[in-house]
């Protein structure tokens, strides 16, 4: 069991201690303290670098120290005439004698008490990332305001996550911008807009002052931008080293933010907006777009509109033109609808006469009427050729869309009457 | 026919034959038949066909037959109780509708209209073209088709026509500008059978063609002068009964 004090003697003591002797004491006191060990009497043979008779004193693994020979207390007030600190609570005394003492040495007599060590100051490193506070045994950590005390008891972080932007435009910075943020925090925000939209963040140069990376090239405090798909950064550093503009091409975009323990700067501050997602300007063959524009964005609409003699052709019916809206994924609506070629189908039959297949029905063809000769002719001479038309009907320059009538010849027989009259 | 010698319908492709009494018409339209007054005034059902040169039972079974829809006599054409006293023809024609379209082909096809001009005012002396299947010199009636070729002579020469038979007085009967007289000519003539057949001529300066001047009508005796309905003067009437009546009714 550690104990707060102790006694320490040299074997025999106060007789003359024996050759070849070696004796440790491993002594422990209780977590919290350190151990602060005196002598009160040494005489121990005295040898270059107490090489022959030693008492010495390890903590930590680390020798404390190595003493021989004869002291006597320089202060009259005070019995101690040699004494070691250490701060750790245990220590080991390990003394030895060698085979060779022609005269006489009593040893020595030690005592051990544990003593308060000041957690907050005795160590090279604070164990405290803000404020320690010493008690007897112990120390505790505490936060400045707004700080809270991470879960491992010595680390103060600011809150400062959870904040979601939905604005299409808006401004962030880091905590305490532009004095110093906060160490050993990690800030995660959210920027968060409406489907069909982008956030493109701004940063200029000279509003970001994050602790530059190490000897390795990594950032210890760092800035990031994570999209959908994407990650935009580790940025740190003096001067924002990234583009003035990044385009995420995502709706939603977490920015952290995460420091260390040091070298807290000025920190970073940012500006976003909402751009509409753009759809690509596509080539729709045998139509035009209205309106004409460079860029289209989301929630443009524009009005396809077929060239003449060609259609959108339906299950149910045809149209000639039709709309299409640049959609929040940025593709356009009805995007499957084409302009085609009007049909016109197989012309209609005549009564008396006939058609000639056409090669094709669609805009453009032609096809011929003729009437069944000798006995038919067509009433309108030039209305034998139709051309399919823009508005799917066969049309005649003369006749339009009627068809060619083909009307009896009459007054000529087949067969000339010759008769036998003279 | 008297005179006249045998004709292909090939010949003569509008003629139309009425089978019961017998008569003729003429085809000059798809729907519609041009014949004489007479022939349908007792008769609003004719049986009639086309394409055929023999009418005898066995060819008309592949002739064309025509079923009428309605007949329309000319509106001034008088009707008697008795027809066989009649001595005024004077607006003997009428217009027979057809339920169906008439398909043409080298048996089958129209005769033209008379046009408006004075051209289709024919000339004395002008050879036309008759044909039917009525008497002829040598029977009543014919199977096969006959034809002749007469020339327009002048009204006067039908009215001075001397008659065998005493109880006829050409002096009595109705002469009127809308009747022209043919024949003269070797005893060539239209005769009973062939009324309402065309007289037909040559269209004005085309010598293939031809269009109906005259309609079989009536004459003082045959193989003599026969007079014809003058289509001409008809026309007008022709093309509005026609297009009033281009529906067919609803009976």
């Amino acid at each position: 069991e550690p104990t707060m004090y102790g006694e320490i003697l040299s074997p025999n003591y106060p007789q003359a201690y024996p050759n070849e002797a070696e004796k440790t004491w491993d002594i422990e006191v209780p977590e919290g303290y350190g151990i602060h060990l005196y002598f009160t009497h040494l005489d121990i043979e005295l040898s270059e670098n107490c090489d022959y008779d030693s008492v010495q004193i390890i903590s930590g693994g680390v020798e404390e120290g190595k003493v021989c020979g004869k002291r006597t207390s320089k202060n009259p007030n005070s019995p101690i005439v040699e004494e070691f600190q250490v701060s750790s609570n245990q220590i080991q005394v390990i003394f030895k004698s060698d085979f060779s003492n022609e005269e006489r040495f009593t040893g020595f007599a030690a005592y051990y008490v544990a003593v308060d060590i000041n957690e907050c100051t005795d160590f090279s490193d604070a164990p405290c990332s803000h404020f320690c506070n010493n008690f007897i045994g112990g120390y505790f950590c505490s936060c400045p305001p707004e700080y809270f005390l991470h879960d491992d008891m010595k680390n103060c972080g600011v809150n400062c996550s959870g904040n979601v932007f939905t604005e299409l435009i808006g401004e962030i910075t880091s905590p305490n911008y532009p004095n110093p943020y906060p160490e050993n925090s990690r800030c995660e925000y959210q920027i968060l807009l409406e489907q069909g939209f982008q956030v493109v963040v701004t940063v200029r140069r000279e509003d970001f002052d994050v602790e530059p990376a190490d000897s390795e090239g990594n950032c210890v405090d760092s800035l990031v931008f994570v999209a959908r798909d994407q990650q935009f950064g580790p940025y740190c550093g003096n001067g924002f080293p990234g583009p003035l503009n990044i385009e995420t091409n995502s709706n939603a975009l977490d920015i952290i933010f995460q420091t260390d323990q040091t070298g807290q700067q000025k920190g970073w501050k940012l500006r976003y907006r909402g751009d509409p997602i753009p759809c690509a300007k596509e080539f729709t063959a045998n139509s035009v777009w209205e309106p004409q524009k460079e860029k289209y964005v989301f929630k443009d609409v524009v009005m396809i509109t077929c060239l003449e003699g060609f259609e959108v052709v339906q299950e149910s019916d045809s149209l000639r033109y039709f709309y299409s809206t640049c959609q929040s994924n940025g593709k356009w609506s009805n995007s499957k609808l084409k302009c085609e070629p009007v049909n016109c189908g197989s012309p209609d039959p005549i009564q008396n006469g006939k058609v000639e297949e056409p090669e094709d029905t669609i805009f453009g063809s032609v096809a011929r009427y003729t009437c069944d000769e000798p006995y038919y002719y067509m009433q309108n001479e030039e209305s034998g050729e139709y051309h399919c038309a823009g508005n799917g009907s066969w049309v005649n320059d003369v006749l339009g869309t009627e068809l060619p009538q083909c009307v009896p010849v009459c007054g000529v027989p087949s067969v000339p009457f010759v008769g036998t009259q003279r | 026919i008297f005179g006249g010698s045998p004709a292909d319908i090939k010949s003569f492709p509008w003629q139309v034959y009425f089978a019961s009494p017998r008569a003729g018409g003429a085809l000059i339209d798809e729907y519609w038949v041009l014949t004489a007054a007479h022939v349908v005034e007792k008769n609003r059902n004719p049986e009639m066909y086309v394409g055929t040169t023999s009418v005898n039972r066995d060819n008309r079974k592949n002739a064309q037959m025509l079923t009428p829809e309605r007949v329309i006599i000319h509106p001034d054409w008088t009707f008697l109780n008795d027809p066989d006293t009649r001595s005024n023809f004077n607006h003997d024609i009428a217009l027979i509708r057809l339920k169906d379209p008439v398909k043409m082909g080298p048996t089958v096809s129209l005769i033209c209209l008379p046009g408006k001009s004075s051209a289709y005012d024919p000339s004395m002396g002008t050879v036309g073209l008759i044909s039917g299947w009525g008497r002829t010199e040598k029977r009543d009636h014919v199977v096969r088709l006959q034809g002749a070729k007469i020339p327009i002579t002048p009204l006067q020469k039908c009215q001075e026509v001397k008659v065998t038979n005493p109880k006829l007085d050409l002096k009595s009967y109705v002469f009127t500008d809308n009747m022209i007289c043919a024949g003269g000519e070797k005893g060539v003539d239209s005769c009973g059978g062939d009324s309402g057949g065309a007289l037909v001529l040559p269209v004005p300066n085309e010598n293939t063609k031809f269009y109906v001047a005259g309609l079989v009508s009536w004459g003082p005796e045959c193989g003599t002068y026969g007079i014809y309905t003058r289509v001409k003067n008809y026309i007008d009437w022709i093309t509005k009964t026609m297009q009033e009546n281009s529906t067919p009714s609803l009976d």
